[in-house]
């Protein structure tokens, strides 16, 4: 036997699903941070967030049209991992190293939290 | 998998949703 890897075949789902969120097509929620909204996919938001996963495994939760995060989270910082969640690309701002970080702790976004503490830690020694 | 030969095809593996319509 033997099979086919396409090796590029995730960046490319991912890729499409991205296209899909920037055109609005068959996005199912709306996140609402600081009065900012944000359109997305519910699968995606589960798939990379803890938090998001909580929320739509949840039944009571689950066909909410839209979610309000705590007034505390930086709109910024989510946007930039909304983006990451869609492109595996997390832009990293020196001013914002903070709030990215913050962010994803209240998303339950554990891998990106210790990358977030690594990159301060290598630019503190730097 | 283990005792498959795996051919790697590095190419796009599906289609690319425009941008725009």
């Amino acid at each position: 036997d033997s099979c086919i890897q396409f090796t590029r075949h995730a960046s490319d789902v991912l890729l499409n699903l991205n296209r899909l969120r920037s055109r609005d097509i068959l996005t199912d929620v709306t996140i609402v941070v600081n009065r900012q909204q944000f359109r997305a996919h519910k699968t995606v938001l589960m798939a990379c967030s803890g938090l998001f996963y909580s929320i739509f495994t949840d039944p009571l939760k689950c066909s909410l049209g839209a979610i309000t995060l705590d007034p505390k989270v930086d709109s910024d910082g989510f946007a930039i991992l909304l983006d990451f969640m869609y492109t595996s690309r997390l832009t990293i701002r020196e001013s914002l190293i903070l709030a990215i970080m913050n962010t994803a702790v209240y998303l339950q976004m554990d891998h990106v939290v210790d990358t977030c503490h690594r990159f301060i830690k290598s630019s503190d020694d730097r | 998998y283990d005792g498959v030969a795996t051919i790697k095809e590095m190419g796009r593996s599906i289609h690319e949703i425009p941008k725009q319509d």
